[in-house]
């Protein structure tokens, strides 16, 4: 039915920042973001989630290396705002897998996730698109869980 | 600094599911997912935050086609879980900008934000990837977003 993983990709050293109590109205994710460009932070995947209460839960993950200076930016960013709260978490990895229509169906997310579950291993977050499917694992997980999906798509695991 | 958009999609009738509280243990995403696949629910983008108190939020989107049928795929879903929220909203819109390095730079995020919020328009949910910034926000906001992130990156608008 056309569902195909064309490969898998680890990203290490990750870290991550969770912003809770977000206000929900516009301007505020342009305001976030652009603090943290100012402030020179790479960073790599942004994830919101809302519950429906005014309040959003903006996450996004950046390199080890970013997180050093991270703190002082984000007080600033929260204190501009008027609200929130940031959580810093490190250790993480970043497990994608790669194709055409691989998103598009839940089966293959199923598939991923049940591998990843087999070998004891806890997502921590999601994100996707149209060719890729990506989770957050713990970092010390990260080889487990690249064998342990490779198998469950049938292939081959280079190096 | 080579930052670069090449391109913007429109994705419209776009409803959204949002499941909180869900337990925040191996195999449960993995449920989920096996759940909404047996039932042949298309499932568009996937997201999940956690903030750390032994519970995730996980959303994801679908075709308002999908979703006549979904509730009671939901509560069965909810039920073997043993716990968890789920909440349906339907009317959303997807605008993804598209182009090489796009997301891995805060201030590509910050730039589409900006110019969402100067037009009025209130970002949903959000979600990346290397490639892609895709931001959900209101269906009758549609064609004044894309407009405005157009003008932002300077694109060209066909049609
Ligand atoms: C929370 C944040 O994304 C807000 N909804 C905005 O539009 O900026
Ligand atoms: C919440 C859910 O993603 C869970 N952490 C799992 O690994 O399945």
């Amino acid at each position: 039915e056309g569902i195909a993983v064309a490969g898998l990709a680890l990203k290490t050293k990750l870290g991550r920042v969770t912003l809770t109590k977000i206000p929900d109205a516009p301007g505020v994710a342009a305001r976030i973001f652009a603090g943290l460009a100012e402030a020179g932070v790479v960073v790599d995947d942004i994830i919101q989630t809302v519950v429906g209460d005014g309040v959003a839960t903006v996450a996004f993950t950046v390199e080890h290396s970013d997180l050093a200076a991270i703190k002082p930016v984000l007080e600033a960013i929260l204190h501009n705002l008027g609200g929130g709260h940031a959580t810093i978490d490190v250790g993480f990895s970043k497990v994608s897998a790669v194709g055409v229509g691989v998103r598009s169906h839940a089966g293959v997310a199923a598939a991923m996730f049940k591998a990843l579950a087999e070998a004891g291993v806890n997502i921590a977050n999601i994100t996707t698109s149209e060719i890729k499917i990506g989770v957050l694992i713990d970092q010390a997980d990260g080889e487990k869980a690249m064998q342990a999906v490779h198998r469950a798509f049938g292939l081959d695991r280079a190096v």
